[in-house]
């Protein structure tokens, strides 16, 4: 999705130029804050009322499906939560930076989420799916 | 839609997705959640699905209504991965039994995921409240065949039915157990009522003001509840 969403913001740069004012190009743009912004956790609230699922997902109406996102760069802060080998990886990439990748910016902690859903038009089901909540990240 | 971020603190929509892409992703969830396809819905005001959206909410801490839950159902809800509820089916007819008019009852069972260990199962039929005021002794059989094709009763629970309304919970761990390991030998419950002056006399559940179809309340339909632990394999339906 990403991939996609950069390809047809670059498509949309070179057809449409007042759009780029909404969607900075990560790479072109040298305003956006994208390639400088830390490790950090966002949000993306997913409606399964928006979505039209809530004929057969009973509960909850939603979720704030939290993922995470930025770059690993040194020094990392405490609130990025780096593993000792992240903080080695990040060091090694500094001195290599071609052969090195920086860490990656990842779910640290996750939790469980409950689901309610329609099986079909007799049974119900209320499945709790294990670590599927991102609670922080980290640089790993 | 497909989003990015906005470069400061937000995400925001780039473009909706188009219909076969939300098809896509429909089925990327479907098959998540273990579906093979999307299911259709049960009529709605059903009992099961309330008393597992009751369930739900005392997840979440939220008043938990009529849910009238015990310290067994408590300490299950808390061990359980998967909790499901099943309506029963007034329309499977089984060959060689009669309907036996709302005495029997069948769950298919036939959706549990394998590999789950089961905690407990418990059936859970209303009472309307002041239809007969005397106590009656409300048993549950699980039906068996045995070899020669007879068909048999194994007494299950038994409880002590008051003049209070409500929902009456009887334990049918045993009967699920059966079932899911042998889907065959699954023909359902059989009920049994019986008034303390006439032991020998047995009366039909609705003479004690029982719920046992769904054509008078969807809200008081009889239904299964069944309290699962994962065993940590997951199964997917292959796409």
């Amino acid at each position: 999705m990403t991939r996609e969403t950069q390809r047809r913001t670059k498509k949309r740069a070179d057809t449409t130029p007042a759009d780029t004012s909404y969607y900075p190009h990560p790479f072109t743009d040298s305003s956006a804050h994208w390639s400088s912004r830390s490790c950090q956790i966002q949000t993306l609230y997913v409606s399964f009322r928006d979505l039209e699922w809530h004929d057969w997902i009973i509960a909850p109406n939603g979720y704030d499906a939290f993922y995470c996102s930025g770059e690993c760069n040194f020094p990392l802060n405490a609130h990025m939560n780096a593993t000792n080998h992240a903080i080695v990886q990040t060091l090694v990439h500094l001195m290599n930076p071609s052969q090195v990748p920086k860490p990656c910016c990842a779910p640290t902690k996750l939790s469980p989420i409950s689901v309610l859903y329609f099986l079909d038009e007799s049974n119900v089901i209320l499945k709790k799916y294990k670590n599927m909540v991102v609670k922080s990240c980290g640089c790993h | 839609g497909l989003y990015v971020d906005n470069g400061v603190d937000r995400t925001e929509m780039a473009r909706a997705l188009t219909r076969n892409e939300r098809r896509e992703v429909e089925h990327e969830i479907l098959s998540l959640l273990g579906l093979s396809s999307r299911p259709s819905r049960a009529p709605p005001g059903s009992a099961a699905p309330q008393f597992l959206l009751d369930v739900y909410k005392s997840l979440l801490d939220a008043p938990r209504g009529d849910l009238n839950l015990s310290g067994r159902d408590l300490n299950a809800i808390n061990e359980s991965d998967v909790i499901m509820s099943f309506a029963s089916r007034s329309d499977a007819h089984q060959s060689g039994l009669r309907h036996e008019r709302g005495r029997r009852l069948w769950f298919d069972v036939s959706e549990v995921p394998a590999g789950e260990r089961i905690v407990s199962a418990e059936l859970r039929l209303f009472r309307s409240e002041g239809s007969v005021p005397q106590r009656a002794r409300l048993s549950v059989y699980q039906l068996v065949a045995d070899e020669s094709g007879d068909k048999d009763l194994v007494l299950v629970d038994s409880i002590s039915v008051g003049p209070a309304g409500g929902w009456l919970v009887l334990n049918v761990t045993d009967p699920l157990t059966s079932w899911v390991a042998f889907p065959d030998s699954n023909l359902g419950l059989y009920l049994s009522v019986h008034l303390p002056d006439k032991p020998a006399h047995a009366i039909l559940p609705e003479d004690i003001g029982i719920v046992t179809s769904k054509r008078l309340d969807t809200s008081r339909q009889p239904f299964m509840v069944a309290f699962f632990q994962s065993s940590g394999r997951h199964t997917t339906h292959s796409r």
